[in-house]
């Protein structure tokens, strides 16, 4: 519910002064997520794995994640998805480690590595903070996820 | 710089005292309606010249990268619970990279357009655009990260900005003397393809015994997974399954009690 402070926080008139925030004196409140936006979203790609083709001809680095017990975007569905690319395993299923545990299980695909990471909801770094900067690291380094 | 300087934060109401730099602040991506992106730069704690800048987008649609990317999941600071003032998160990820949390579309937190229309015709198209004419905007401004190594990150809906962004970006180095040196995205529980999302949701639900057997059957054969518009005997299905059966909890992580 950490929303919640944000809410307040970013409303306050000494905190927009120092972000240099609101200097149109915008006629609505701050806040973490705009209905308005959201019911008039007028244009929504149906899939974006064509652009994951794509950029994974151009050469980027490509890496997907998924925390494990977020229902709204579940990692079924984030499986189907890249299983529907039909990569090249590089390195086959295994467990990644953080601080002894397991952080959760990975594949390594030709140009995208994909992860799960334990316990973690929708929010990944929120609720596996520890878990998501060693997958942030790994990431930035380009190597895969440590075996232990 | 001056339009650098003049985003300097020193320091936020309430922050404990830090050694690396941070500014904030408006980028104009489209001055004839006047349509500006607001951003928050939190540098790497060491050596910030030589470490990558990473954009963070949070997804919604609508939703802000400074309300959820940088309070509560990646950012460096924390807001306490009575919002008088923030503490240090330990496992932020600006000790390794220079975080930019942009807030995208028009419409989201304190972006704007003076255009009232704009928040009622916003898609992928506009945002994916204007986040590039964003970034080309900010590193004139902020021209010593004009060479460095760009990664995309972010969550949700935001599954869509950044490759869209990416791709955006590919197009724009392949035109451009002074290209963008992307090296890389990384998304998390991502809004993908529609078809498999919606199967892998209802799939998990049934896997991890949110709904009943009769439910999951009545969605896979009721609904057309691949529609952008779900029919009303459908997204009945669907309140039934959130409002009947799952029962209490958190969707968003749901081994946990809701947010009242």
């Amino acid at each position: 519910c950490t929303e919640k402070y944000a809410e307040i926080y970013y409303n306050r008139p000494d905190v927009q002064k120092e972000l240099h925030a609101n200097v149109t004196n915008i006629p609505y409140k701050w806040t973490a997520c705009s209905e308005v936006l959201n019911r008039n979203w007028n244009d929504s790609d149906v899939s974006v794995l064509p652009i994951y083709r794509e950029m994974l001809a151009s050469g980027l680095r490509i890496w997907v994640f998924s925390g494990d017990v977020d229902s709204v975007v579940p990692v079924t569905a984030t499986r189907f998805s890249l299983a529907n690319l039909k990569l090249e395993t590089k390195i086959p299923w295994y467990p990644w480690y953080v601080k002894k545990q397991v952080g959760g299980w990975t594949e390594v695909y030709e140009g995208l590595t994909f992860a799960t990471v334990r316990g973690a909801g929708h929010e990944v770094p929120l609720f596996k903070p520890r878990a998501a900067l060693q997958l942030f690291k790994s990431f930035l380094k380009g190597d895969p996820l440590p075996r232990s | 710089n001056e339009e650098e300087e003049a985003d300097r934060i020193s320091s936020l109401p309430g922050q404990p005292k830090v050694s690396f730099q941070q500014f904030s602040g408006y980028v104009t991506v489209n001055k004839a309606v006047g349509r500006a992106l607001f951003y928050w730069l939190t540098e790497a704690v060491h050596d910030p010249l030589s470490k990558p800048l990473v954009v963070w987008l949070n997804g919604g649609p609508g939703c802000s990268s400074v309300a959820y990317g940088a309070s509560e999941e990646i950012g460096p600071f924390r807001i306490n619970k009575t919002a008088s003032g923030l503490y240090l998160n330990k496992f932020s990820w600006n000790s390794v990279a220079n975080l930019l949390f942009l807030e995208t579309p028009a419409g989201v937190g304190f972006s704007y357009s003076n255009r009232s229309s704009d928040v009622l015709d916003t898609g992928d198209v506009r945002t994916a655009m204007d986040s590039l004419e964003f970034l080309l905007g900010w590193m004139n401004r902020f021209p010593r990260f004009k060479h460095r190594e760009v990664y995309l990150t972010g969550e949700s809906y935001a599954g869509h900005y950044v490759p869209q962004l990416a791709r955006e970006i590919t197009k724009y180095n392949k035109r451009s003397k002074h290209p963008i040196n992307l090296k890389g995205f990384m998304v998390g529980n991502a809004v993908t393809d529609n078809y498999y999302d919606n199967l892998g949701t209802v799939t998990y639900w049934w896997s991890h015994a949110m709904i009943s057997d009769k439910t999951y059957q009545q969605l896979v054969n009721t609904c057309d997974f691949r529609r952008q518009k779900e029919s009303d005997e459908c997204e009945s299905l669907y309140s039934y399954a959130m409002d009947q059966e799952f029962g209490n909890i958190d969707q968003y992580n749901i081994y946990s009690p809701p947010c009242n």
